[in-house]
């Protein structure tokens, strides 16, 4: 399953 | 948080820290595309629209200053120093800008759905919103040494973004397409400044375009 990619930076 | 993100965000924070200094201290917003800081209000309102979504205090007070610091510039612009802003430099047609990172986002993006169509949107809008102030300066041909400094900070903080997305790569096997296309371009787009600062205003001399 496709995971999108975390918005952890600014 | 690694070492070059930590950098690159602290660079992002002189260099606005450098701006409001600028302006404040010569009481004058001349030499300052008032576009390009409307694109970088218009970046973080619609990149931040999951500010409530919680990652860490860092996170969170990074977002808020971000957004608080844009619009404060504007107000600064628009009200507070409108005289010294002269309309007649800032000639780039930010709608085409615009109108390309909407179409680019609604093509281009990780799934289709109103948040993530605009974070896409503020990605890609992002990495061109320096033009207008970049062809401000090709067009006037000279700048302010303080605001040579702004834009270095600008331009260095994408840059070590690069080394970061490298970085967690190989450390986490961290992989954001997106944003690592866009903020390649970014940089890229510095490349002419870097050399010019690096060649005059690091060695003493006035920014002056050759």
């Amino acid at each position: 399953e496709y995971k999108l990619p975390i918005k952890d930076e600014l | 948080m690694n070492f070059f993100r930590l950098t690159a965000d602290l660079m992002h924070l002189l260099s606005i820290f450098v701006l409001l200094l600028k302006i404040q201290k010569t009481r004058s917003c001349s030499g300052i595309s008032f576009k390009t800081q409307l694109l970088y209000a218009v970046v973080f309102v619609t990149r931040y629209l999951d500010l409530l979504k919680w990652i860490s205090l860092y996170n969170t007070l990074m977002k808020i200053f971000f957004i608080a610091s844009s619009i404060y510039i504007l107000y600064l612009m628009k009200i507070k120093f409108r005289a010294t802003y002269d309309p007649s430099q800032d000639t780039f047609r930010i709608e085409f800008l615009l109108g390309a990172c909407l179409l680019l986002a609604l093509v281009f993006n990780y799934t289709f759905t109103f948040i993530e169509v605009l974070w896409t949107f503020s990605i890609y809008l992002e990495a061109v919103a320096i033009l207008p102030q970049l062809f401000m300066l090709s067009r006037t041909g000279e700048a302010e040494t303080i605001t040579t400094h702004y834009l270095f900070a600008l331009g260095a903080y994408r840059g070590l973004y690069l080394l970061n997305w490298i970085w967690r790569f190989y450390t986490e096997h961290h992989i954001d397409w997106i944003v690592w296309v866009a903020g390649a371009i970014q940089t890229a787009l510095y490349s002419d400044f870097f050399y010019i600062y690096y060649k005059k205003v690091l060695h003493g001399q006035k920014f002056e375009l050759p």
